[in-house]
C-alpha cells in the first residue's frame, strides 16, 4: 500500500493578486498592481501583521529566483533578509557649532563635523521582494578571476541561460552615479549582445 | 544601435537595479548555444560612447534539454479531470480487437467443423508426394538416350573341379 499523494490546492481566482491602495508621502493615494514574474510577486500587499520570518527572494548564480525562509535556531534568527548597510544611504556632513553641542571638551570657536547617513526613499524599493545588488555581492570575473563584476551581481560570468526560462539581471544602482553632480542615473536599459567566439571555444559544452 | 546587440530593453527606472529577462529561442539563430554579453547603459551615456564590453558579463544562452515529465499545467489538468488519453485508448484497443477476432474465429470454426471438406485439397497435396516416376525410357529427358537392352551376363561352364 502506498500513501496517495494529493497535490496542493491551486490558487483560486479569489486568492489571486489584486490591486491595492496605499498612501505615500503622507497624503498621496496610489493604486498598486501586483505582478508575478517567474513565480516572484512584486508589489504585493504587505501583511497587516508584520511577520519577522517573512520569506524573501534570493538569486542563484545564474539569476533564477530562490525563496529563503528565515528560521529561528537556538534563539537566533537565521537566513534573515540581508541588511544593505550604508550602500543605499546618502552620506552628508553635519557641522555642529559650540552653541549647538555645548560639549565640555570643545572650544567655543570650534566646530564639530560628523558624517550622517540619510536613508533612501524606500517608497518603491519596499515593493521589491528580491535581494538587491550591493558591491559586497560582486563576484570576480575574467580568466584570472581578478576583475570585479561591477555593476552586476547576477548573472555570474559563464552562466547558462536556457531557452524559455526567466532570469533576473541585477546591478548596483549607485554604480551609475555622476561624479560631478552626485546624482544617480534615473533611467537605464539592458543590452544583450552576441560575442564572437573562436572555433576552438565553440561547442565545448557537454550536452 | 550597438553592433551585435539583439535585445535592448526599454528605458527602465534605476530604482531596484533588476530586470527579468525571458530567453527566446529566436536569439539562438538556429544554433544550440550562443555566447553573449549582458550590459547596462545609463541614461547619461549616449549610444556612441557606450561600450557593452566595458562592464558587461559574458555568459551563454543555450537551447536546454527537454524533460518529458508532467508539467505543472498537465498535473493541474489531470487534477481537474481533463486528460489527453488518446494514445492510451489506441494502445488498449489494438490487442482487444485481436483477442475478439480469435475468439470469434474459434467459435466459427467450431460451428462449421462438420461442414468443412478439404479432401480435394489434401488429396492433391498427397498425390504430389506419391508421384510415380514411370518408366525410365519414357522420361522426356532420357528419351533420346541410346540405351542397351539388357542381355544376360556371360556365363561360364563350370569345370569339374568346381562341381
Amino acid at each position: 500500500a502506498r500513501a496517495v499523494h494529493r497535490p496542493k490546492e491551486k490558487m483560486t481566482t479569489s486568492e489571486e493578486v489584486k490591486p491595492w491602495v496605499r498612501t505615500i508621502y503622507g497624503s498621496l493615494n496610489e493604486i498598486v498592481t501586483p505582478t508575478v514574474i517567474a513565480g516572484v510577486t512584486f508589489s504585493a500587499k504587505p501583511d497587516p501583521t508584520p511577520n519577522p520570518l517573512q520569506p524573501w527572494v534570493s538569486l542563484k548564480k545564474d539569476g533564477t529566483p530562490q525563496t529563503i525562509k528565515p528560521e529561528i535556531k537556538k534563539g537566533r534568527t537565521q537566513k534573515q533578509k540581508p541588511d544593505y548597510s550604508t550602500y543605499f544611504k546618502t552620506a552628508t556632513m553635519h557641522t555642529f557649532s559650540y552653541e549647538e553641542l555645548k560639549a565640555v571638551n570643545m572650544d567655543p570657536d570650534d566646530v564639530h563635523e560628523e558624517e550622517e547617513f540619510v536613508d533612501e526613499d524606500d517608497t518603491y524599493v519596499s515593493l521589491n521582494p528580491i535581494i538587491r545588488c550591493t558591491p559586497d555581492r560582486y563576484f570576480s570575473k575574467g580568466p584570472a578571476k581578478d576583475i570585479p563584476s561591477e555593476p552586476f551581481c547576477t548573472p555570474r560570468e559563464n552562466s547558462d541561460w536556457k531557452v524559455g526560462k526567466t532570469y533576473f539581471v541585477t546591478w548596483y544602482t549607485r554604480f551609475f552615479e555622476d561624479e560631478n553632480s552626485d546624482t544617480v542615473a534615473d533611467k537605464v536599459r539592458v543590452h544583450l549582445s552576441y560575442v564572437k567566439e573562436k572555433s576552438v571555444e565553440m561547442g565545448n559544452h557537454k550536452r | 544601435d550597438i553592433s551585435g546587440t539583439f535585445f535592448t530593453s526599454e528605458w527602465i527606472d534605476n530604482v531596484d537595479g533588476l530586470l527579468p529577462i525571458e530567453i527566446k529561442e529566436d536569439w539562438l539563430q538556429n544554433t544550440y548555444e550562443r555566447r553573449i554579453i549582458v550590459s547596462v547603459q545609463p541614461y547619461n551615456i549616449p549610444d556612441e560612447d557606450f561600450d557593452p564590453r566595458l562592464n558587461g558579463v559574458l555568459l551563454y544562452i543555450r537551447m536546454g534539454s527537454k524533460v518529458y515529465k508532467p508539467t505543472k499545467e498537465q498535473l493541474a489538468l489531470q487534477d481537474a479531470g481533463i486528460s489527453d488519453d488518446k494514445w492510451y485508448y489506441i494502445a488498449l484497443s489494438i490487442p482487444t480487437v485481436v483477442v475478439i477476432f480469435f475468439v470469434l474465429m474459434y467459435f466459427f470454426l467450431y460451428a462449421n467443423g462438420k461442414n468443412r471438406d478439404f479432401t480435394d485439397v489434401t488429396r492433391k497435396a498427397l498425390n504430389k508426394k506419391r508421384r510415380v516416376l514411370g518408366k525410365f525410357s519414357e522420361m522426356k529427358k532420357f528419351k533420346t538416350m541410346r540405351n542397351h537392352k539388357y542381355t544376360e551376363l556371360p556365363s561360364y561352364k563350370k569345370t569339374g573341379k568346381q562341381n
